[in-house]
């Protein structure tokens, strides 16, 4: 996965995702794609959740999935979620939470986030502040200049970090699936390219079109990605585009 | 087809708007409703998806010998059990979504925790 949050020249700021999943999971020698990022894209829709009849908050998701990877509460805050390994991930956590009662479903987490949090900085504690079952990036962005961070999670609350946008250049801050104190393994470096690609842009190109263009720049979209989500959040404006990555391209 | 890693970018300009067959689909998920019936049509309209993903997910696991057949089928058998476990109003929304798909609680529970069971 890769998400980005950029402002623009007039402080707006835009929220984008590639969501990419897949990896190892069945190898189509014939079509060379993913068996089960073939079988997520059709099932990728927009979700507009609504109390008496007004929006609550925008998501995208795969259908019959309940849980929260992308979205925008409008006016208050954007989040999407990348995907953390570690060795101490979720068996250990289900173990743990079977012998414990603790920890929470990631999706559910993010879930109740979107539901409840009613600003940038009540969504931040509340994606801190829960011992989780498997560990998570969440990249969350608020409605005011230069409000944006890449939270790093641990199953336990212990090494939480929060990452902000001042500290990673200024416009705009990048995830993908690394730490990012940390390079990214050699074979699936997608940070340098998709840094390369935002800084061609430069802000003045932060926006709905520049950020597609980012995310459609190869191997940022590679075999696994199944869609890039586009957010505004003082708007609330989410847009979803399936994506398909022709060859030549990369298969992670 | 592809480059060995690793990789050097092509920055791309000019691609969107993408072509309009590239939009996804939206629903209204209403949340006044009782959480058992909030998924009724997407979950409908998209049975055939779902089931597809599922049993994607579920020869993967078997593949790789992380949940052999034997578990699935115990995860079928204690599908309602299992979901007594869950918070809600989540609890609720995988019944109703198993009971709009036509598709076993424990396989919905299964595809609803498999971040948990994928990041290892």
């Amino acid at each position: 996965c890769t998400s980005v949050i950029a402002e623009s020249p007039t402080g707006k700021l835009y929220h984008a995702r590639n969501l990419d999943f897949g990896l190892f999971m069945g190898w189509d020698i014939k079509n060379r794609t993913w068996y089960i990022t073939e079988k997520l894209r059709p099932a990728i829709v927009n979700l507009n959740w609504q109390r008496g009849g007004k929006t609550v908050f925008k998501s995208v998701n795969y259908a019959g999935y309940l849980g929260i990877l992308t979205g925008v509460s409008p006016g208050k805050f954007t989040l999407s979620m990348n995907e953390r390994f570690k060795l101490d991930g979720g068996y250990i956590g289900i173990i743990d939470l079977i012998l414990t009662g603790k920890g929470m479903w990631m999706g559910f987490l993010t879930r109740n986030t979107m539901e409840t949090a009613q600003s940038f900085s009540e969504a931040k504690k509340m994606l801190t502040s829960k011992q989780m079952i498997a560990p998570a990036y969440f990249i969350l962005g608020g409605n005011q200049s230069r409000e944006a961070c890449v939270i790093t999670r641990n199953r336990e609350l212990n090494g939480t970090d929060i990452w902000q946008m001042a500290d990673a250049g200024g416009w705009y801050i990048l995830e993908t699936n690394y730490d990012h104190w940390v390079a990214p393994l050699f074979i699936d470096d997608r940070r340098t390219p998709a840094n390369k690609c935002m800084r061609n842009m430069k802000q003045k190109g932060a926006g709905i079109a520049g950020l597609f263009d980012v995310l459609s720049s190869k191997p940022v979209l590679n075999k696994l990605t199944t869609y890039t989500a586009l957010m505004q959040v003082n708007s609330g404006h989410l847009e979803t585009w399936l994506q398909y990555c022709e060859d030549p391209c990369v298969p992670w | 087809s592809a480059q060995v890693p690793p990789y050097t970018e092509t920055c791309v300009h000019g691609t969107y708007p993408p072509k309009p067959d590239r939009k996804v689909p939206e629903y209204i998920i209403n949340l006044d409703l009782p959480p058992s019936q909030r998924w009724n049509q997407l979950a409908f309209d998209k049975r055939n998806e779902i089931r597809s993903i599922i049993g994607a997910f579920k020869g993967f696991l078997d593949d790789f010998g992380l949940l052999p057949k034997e578990v699935i089928y115990l995860l079928d058998l204690l599908g309602p059990v299992l979901v007594d476990t869950l918070p809600q109003p989540f609890r609720d929304e995988i019944r109703g979504i198993s009971n709009a798909t036509g598709i076993e609680i424990g396989e919905i529970t299964l595809y609803n925790i498999f971040y948990e069971l994928f990041t290892v």
